[in-house]
């Protein structure tokens, strides 16, 4: 039997709306631990890693591992049905072809269940090495998901540039050309405002905008980002979700031809 | 020109 009780399932909508762009269908791993999901976007330039705890959870219940292959429009049309403020409780037996959502409204006074059909995937799953990077950039989320934004408008690629003075952002294309500068912050009235860099040694590395772009989707999940890079390995775009945990985004770096 | 690479070259298959 599995059983997970949160009070706000707004969470959970902010999650798939940071998912749902990267990829069709994912397998969430459902353990004592909480719940995991680890998947290639379709053409296995990205990774997307979520780790939810169970402790974050109001009322959290596991008896044997679980992995339910979700279709995450199917997902999404059924998140769509709930309320923000309500109770979601998600329930499913143990080697269940269905798992079923349920919302109750704050006074209990409406309860809506949807049975969603499992589907079975043949998930890859990925070792993700430890890594020492050179470079952790943490920064608000929305002047990232901005810097994205504007720069998408100049060329496909984003060279990302990290030295102790600060970190640049470029694009160029036919329009032409695009930097954006930020400087560690001196002091900041609110920790979430703050840039800050530890360095090891500078890093420039290349990578797709629209990717960075998709993982701008989980900026509603928290005020800050963290980026962090190495020489020639992936970039990690990670957003804390509050008392549950995190969602990473691993992004492969552009080479020169 | 710039390439992009698979996430596959740098994580192993469990």
């Amino acid at each position: 039997m599995f059983e997970a009780r949160l009070v706000q399932c707004s969470m959970l909508k902010k999650v798939l709306e940071a998912i749902k762009e990267l990829l069709n269908e994912a397998t969430f791993d459902c353990s004592d631990a909480g719940i995991q999901l680890q998947a290639m976007d379709n053409s296995h330039v990205s990774l997307v890693s979520l780790n939810l705890r169970s402790d974050g959870f109001d009322k959290y219940r596991c008896d044997r591992n679980l992995s339910m292959g979700i279709n995450l429009a199917s997902m999404t049309k059924i998140m769509k049905c709930a309320g923000n403020d309500d109770v979601l409780t998600i329930k499913a037996q143990d080697n269940a072809d269905n798992v079923m959502f349920m919302f109750e409204s704050q006074n209990q006074e409406k309860v809506s269940d949807y049975d969603m059909k499992l589907i079975n995937l043949d998930q890859e799953h990925l070792g993700i090495p430890e890594t020492d990077y050179s470079c952790i950039i943490k920064m608000p989320s929305g002047e990232f998901a901005r810097i994205c934004r504007d720069l998408s408008q100049f060329g496909e690629s984003v060279v990302i540039s990290c030295t102790k003075e600060g970190v640049k952002f470029s694009a160029a294309g036919d329009v032409g050309a695009a930097n954006i500068k930020l400087a560690q912050t001196a002091n900041v009235d609110k920790e979430e405002e703050a840039v800050t860099i530890e360095m090891q040694e500078p890093v420039t590395l290349t990578f797709a905008c629209r990717y960075l772009n998709s993982f701008t989707k989980a900026t509603a999940l928290s005020p800050q980002v963290q980026l962090s890079m190495s020489a020639d390995v992936p970039l990690v775009v990670e957003y804390k979700i509050g008392d549950f945990g995190h969602i990473r985004y691993y992004l492969a770096p552009k080479i020169e031809e | 020109k710039n390439k992009q690479q698979s996430i596959r070259n740098f994580f192993k298959k469990k």
